[in-house]
Order: structure tokens, then C-alpha cells, then sequence
């Protein structure tokens, strides 16, 4: 992780976002 | 009736709408940008990316051997997540779930770049000349790293098409095969103007 490049944070920041998303949305005590 | 104007925010946009558009089911596009680096050698880099998943995520097993492969993502994405949010250490719950190899294979992704000619991208860009593999047998016995480590993490079809500034690359875990329509979507949406 020390080694990710910073000029990628954009992408990493969205795709972790989304990960969060899908998985909130999978959860069984979504609303 | 221009084409379109190069930025990050409209590359987002095409890597998706060619994604969620598309009638196959792909899991993930990226754009690999075309550059020159300090020796002028052309090379291409993580322009950006979208990430979609499989249909059957979630429903594959755990082997004894991955559960250390697990821990070991799920650190990497905790400390990835800690550099985005700023904080020492995360709460977040999300970061824990299982971290499939298909997440995985495009994190480790935006890492990548290729020297001109190398790798499946660079392939299609030396040659102006899409790449499609599809296959595990044919992703498997490629001369290419990227496209033996496809298969390794599930991808069952990997394609490349060159286009302005850079390559459209594009993976998914079912078997798809060559499709004009797909080719005639990435000429149009990554038809840059600069």
C-alpha cells in the first residue's frame, strides 16, 4: 500500500466508494 | 458534433457507459493512457478505470490457501483506505468483506504501466490492432503477464482495442467472443480531439 501511486488516488477513492456501496446494498440490514 | 475533449471526468463517463451499455456482461473497462516517459520511450499508465463485478460475487468458496491470501488483501485494502480517508486506521466494515480476485486483479491494476509492444495493451497499440482473448486455455498459454494473471484471477475473456491517446482493455469472467459492436463504441466514445 506504501507503494500505490499517488497520481492513481482518484481512481482508488471511487472504487473503493463503490465497493462500499455494492456491499452496504448486499447487507441484509440495508434499508 | 465535436469530438470529445480529453479529461478525467468524461473518461469515467465512457469507461461506464461502454460497460453498463454493453448487451455482454463485462466486469471491468480501463483506459490505459498513452505518454512518453523521460527517455522517450511511449508508454502506457493507468488512465482510469470502472469496475462493475460478476454476477456470481460472493458465492465462491473459501479454500484453506486463500484465507491467508484474504488476510493479506484485506490489510492492503485497509491501508488503501486509510491513505484515501486520511486517518490511521478505518472502522469501516466494508473494508473487512472478502475481497474477490476480480477486485483484486484492478487494484492491482492501477499500479501497471507497459513499455511500448509489452503486455496485452501494448500489444494493441504497437500493432493499432485490437487483441482478443478469450478462454482460459488461450489466457493461460498467452506470452503475455497480464493475460496469464487474468486467468489466474477467474477472467475468462480479455480484450484490448487501441484508440486516440491510449488502449481500451476490457475483462470478463464469462466467455465472450469478438464483437464489431463493441469496437464501433470504444472508436466513438475514445475518440479524442487532443
Amino acid at each position: 500500500a506504501n507503494d500505490f501511486p499517488i497520481a492513481r488516488k482518484s481512481s482508488l477513492q471511487r472504487f473503493l466508494e463503490k465497493r462500499r456501496d455494492r456491499i452496504t446494498s448486499r447487507s441484509p440490514y440495508a434499508s | 458534433p465535436s469530438m470529445a475533449v480529453f479529461n478525467q471526468e468524461t473518461l469515467q463517463q465512457r469507461l461506464q457507459a461502454l460497460i453498463e451499455g454493453a448487451r455482454e456482461s463485462w466486469t471491468y473497462a480501463i483506459f490505459w493512457q498513452s505518454s512518453v516517459d523521460f527517455s522517450g520511450a511511449s508508454l502506457l499508465g493507468w488512465g482510469d478505470g470502472y469496475y462493475k463485478g460478476e454476477e456470481d460475487k460472493g458465492k465462491r468458496k473459501m479454500t484453506p490457501s486463500s484465507v491467508s491470501e484474504q488476510e493479506h488483501r484485506k490489510k492492503v485494502l485497509r491501508e488503501l483506505n486509510s491513505l484515501i480517508s486520511g486517518t490511521a486506521s478505518s472502522s469501516d466494515d466494508a473494508v473487512d468483506e472478502e475481497v474477490t480476485d476480480t477486485e483484486w486483479f484492478f487494484l492491482v491494476s492501477m499500479t501497471q504501466s507497459f513499455v511500448n509492444g509489452a503486455g496485452l495493451p501494448g500489444q494493441a497499440l504497437f500493432n493499432s490492432s485490437p487483441v482478443w482473448v478469450v478462454g482460459t486455455e488461450r489466457l493461460m498459454s498467452s506470452p503475455c503477464e497480464r493475460a496469464r494473471q487474468a486467468q489466474v484471477f477467474g477472467l475468462q475473456t480479455m480484450v484490448c482495442i487501441p484508440s486516440a491517446n491510449g488502449v481500451v482493455e476490457l475483462g470478463s469472467t464469462e466467455l465472450i467472443y469478438q464483437s464489431s459492436d463493441l469496437m464501433n463504441k470504444v472508436r466513438v466514445l475514445f475518440n479524442f480531439n487532443n
